[in-house]
């Protein structure tokens, strides 16, 4: 039975795709069976995996709906033990996606009850919203990660994402907990990395991770190589990361 | 008449609010009366101005839902000639304006009407989608600029974006425009930004403005001193350019 771990923010850019398809890929090089579920419209997931998104027959989009069973939908991928559901192919676009989480938003997690018996861990890959789309995952899974970038626009977003959280959990999903913030691409060079990195273990402590991603240009040429950092340059400072991020996760998941 | 700009991009975290608090501060100081009409429920551009956002009485959540009138909802900034009319205020959330969106996707533009005879320009701060809010953002423009940064990720994203907006064009809004493609976060050090730079030059050449926006860590404490850079650090790399931006934006805009 998987655990169903969504990756979510609502700041753009902060590296939700980037940390979905590594820990994926992590989790997997230690023989976990991984389903990446991409509930953002934008279809970044495909490209890290060198699957062309103009080969998908059906996303998420035709699942929501009931065009087709959650499991015609997924897609394996060349790499050993990851899956990837995408949000959206070709003919489909958001706007069904958005009109499908605004009218029920338990949708995703019917979805998912019926994909977590065949993997170990499901990792949702959010859009960087807090409205339908952001709900509707919240609401499927069993808890969340949110990477933070190390900078100022970044840390003040989590307020607002904290009050979603609650609010899901009061309507929709009691037994969500929060996985762990993920500070990434930081920068320790500069002043304000190390003040926001501060601040973060101040106010948040024991939610932050130890692990922290460092912003490093391997981490950005996923979707050229067709590879998850983590496979194409394991022992790069990026993949390294990667993997102390998922090694931590583990950890803590074995923990009572 | 004020020109209507949309600053727009489904890609999180390209630079989207920073060319428009940067963008309108310029615009300012040249001595164009300015407004920032905020469509992002984020909510990021009122700390660029020093403006605290529990502070904000109603937003453009308000407005939408015809609780009160366009011009009751904005606010003087502290920059003379820079104003801003807020997406939500403390007590409304995103699921309102999203709401709103999806009903009438015009609604916007009848706003921007009542708003235009009494500014020159009026800049728009989209969210990193393209779904009911993007459109509706589109419906309401002259005109469209779209950040890229100079990134693998960021120069997929644009072909969905131009069907959005062909689409937009076609059910809506037949006059609105390209005001130009912004490369942002360059960093000509990497191999990465000067691959990426050329290929957009070569794909959409005369779209591509010439001014770039460095990748510069004085772009990114907007929120700490309350002032968009080109106002607090003119001088600086991310000061220069944005005004260099401004003054090509204002050069084409006189072009017949
Ligand atoms: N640690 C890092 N170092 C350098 N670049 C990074 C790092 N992590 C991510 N990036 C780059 O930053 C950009 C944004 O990352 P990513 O797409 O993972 O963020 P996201 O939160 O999923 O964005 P969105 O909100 O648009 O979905 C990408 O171009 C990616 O390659
Ligand atoms: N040229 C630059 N150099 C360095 N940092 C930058 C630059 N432009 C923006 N930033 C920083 O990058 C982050 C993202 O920028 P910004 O918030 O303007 O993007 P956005 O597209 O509006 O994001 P979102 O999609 O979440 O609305 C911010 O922390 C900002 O301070
Ligand atoms: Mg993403
Ligand atoms: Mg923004």
């Amino acid at each position: 039975m998987a655990k169903v771990i969504a990756v979510v923010s609502q700041k753009g850019g902060v590296g939700k795709t980037t940390t979905a398809a590594n820990l994926g890929a992590a989790f997997a090089r230690e023989g976990q069976n991984v389903l990446l579920l991409e509930v953002d419209p934008q279809g970044a997931l495909a490209p890290c995996f060198g699957i062309d998104p103009t080969t998908i027959q059906h996303g998420l989009a035709s699942v929501l709906q009931d065009h087709i069973e959650p499991r015609a939908a997924v897609i394996e991928t060349s790499m050993a033990g990851v899956s990837l559901l995408p949000a959206l192919a070709p003919h489909e676009d958001e706007l069904e996606l958005e009109r499908c989480a605004s009218a029920h938003t338990m949708h995703l997690r019917e979805v998912v009850d019926a994909l977590v018996p065949h993997y170990d861990v499901v990792i949702v890959d959010a859009p960087p919203t807090l409205g339908f789309l952001a709900r509707m995952t919240l609401a499927a899974a069993d808890s969340y990660l949110v990477p933070v970038q190390a900078e100022q626009f970044a840390y003040r977003t989590l307020d607002r994402l904290i009050d979603t959280v609650e609010t899901i959990k009061k309507d929709f999903n009691p037994e969500l907990t929060c996985e762990g913030l993920l500070i990434t691409m930081v920068d320790l060079r500069t002043r304000m990395s190390v003040k926001v990195v501060n601040q973060l273990y101040e106010n948040f402590g024991d939610k932050v991770l130890m692990s922290m991603v460092p912003r490093t240009v391997t981490l950005q040429d996923m979707p050229v190589k067709g590879k998850p950092t983590v496979v194409h340059a394991a022992a790069s400072r990026g993949g390294k990361a990667y993997n102390d991020v998922a090694q931590e996760i583990m950890a803590n998941q074995q923990k009572p």
